[in-house]
C-alpha cells in the first residue's frame, strides 16, 4: 500500500 | 508549492484582509453572514488540527495560525464588539447552518480517506468549507445591493478556490502520487456555488456600475 502523502494544503 | 498554490494562498490571505479592513475601518459588518464567519472557524479549527502532530514547513505553520486567529477574531468583533453588532444583518443571516454541521458530519463518517479520527475530522472540514459560503451568498442575494469591500471580499473567496483547482490540475501531472479526489471534488462544487456571484461581479465590472443581485 502506497502511503498518502503529508497533507500540505492549506 | 507551484505558482496557483502559492496565488491561491495570498488571495485567500487578501480576502481576510479585505474582510477585517472593513471591520477596522467602517465598524461595520453589514452584507457579512455570521453563520459563514463561524463555519470558517469550525473549519479552520477542524483541519488545522495536525498542527500538533505534523510538521510541514515554516510557511504552512504560520499560515495555519493566521487563519485559525482571523477567523476567530472576525467572530468575536461580529457577536461582541457593539458597535460593530449593531450592523449586523441578523434578520438577513437566517440560513440555517447547523443542518449544514450535521450533514457534512455524516459524510465525513462515511466518505474519508481512512476510518480514523484526524482523517474524519480533515474529509468534514473539506465538505464544510465547500458549502459554508452559502449563508454568505443568501445573505448577499436577499439584501440585493452588496458594498464594495463585501464584493471584492467574496470575490478574492471564489478567486482562491479556482486557483486552488488550477493547482490540483498542475499536481496531478507534476507529482507521480497526487490524488486527492475528496479535496477536489469538494473543491468543485465549492467553486460551482460562486459561478453565479462571479456572473453579476463581471458584469458590474465591465459596465462599471455598482455590484447588484436579482433577487
Amino acid at each position: 500500500e502506497v502511503e498518502s502523502p503529508p497533507k500540505d494544503e492549506l | 508549492m507551484n505558482v496557483f498554490r502559492l496565488t491561491g494562498d495570498m488571495t485567500h490571505l487578501a480576502s481576510i484582509l479585505v474582510l477585517l479592513l472593513k471591520i477596522y475601518a467602517t465598524k461595520s459588518c453589514s452584507g457579512i453572514s455570521l453563520k459563514t464567519q463561524e463555519l470558517y472557524a469550525l473549519v479552520f479549527l477542524a483541519r488545522y488540527l495536525n498542527l500538533f502532530t505534523d510538521f510541514i514547513s515554516v510557511y504552512n505553520t504560520v499560515m495555519k495560525l493566521v487563519f485559525i486567529g482571523s477567523s476567530l477574531a472576525i467572530v468575536w468583533c461580529m457577536r461582541m464588539h457593539k458597535m460593530v453588532k449593531r450592523s449586523y444583518d441578523q434578520e438577513l443571516d437566517t440560513f440555517r447552518h447547523y443542518f449544514l454541521i450535521a450533514g457534512c458530519f455524516l459524510l465525513a463518517l462515511l466518505v474519508n480517506e481512512k476510518f480514523m479520527f484526524p482523517e474524519v475530522l480533515w474529509a468534514f472540514s473539506i465538505y464544510l468549507e465547500a458549502v459554508s459560503t452559502i449563508p454568505q451568498l443568501v445573505l448577499l442575494q436577499r439584501s440585493g445591493n452588496v458594498d464594495n469591500l463585501t464584493g471584492q471580499y467574496v470575490f478574492l473567496l471564489g478567486a482562491y478556490r479556482a486557483l486552488y483547482i488550477l493547482n490540483w490540475i498542475y499536481r496531478y501531472f507534476t507529482e507521480p502520487h497526487f490524488s486527492r479526489w475528496i479535496a477536489c471534488v469538494a473543491g468543485l462544487v465549492q467553486t460551482a456555488l460562486y459561478a453565479d456571484f462571479f456572473y453579476y461581479y463581471f458584469l458590474s465590472w465591465k459596465n462599471n456600475a455598482k455590484l447588484q443581485l436579482p433577487s
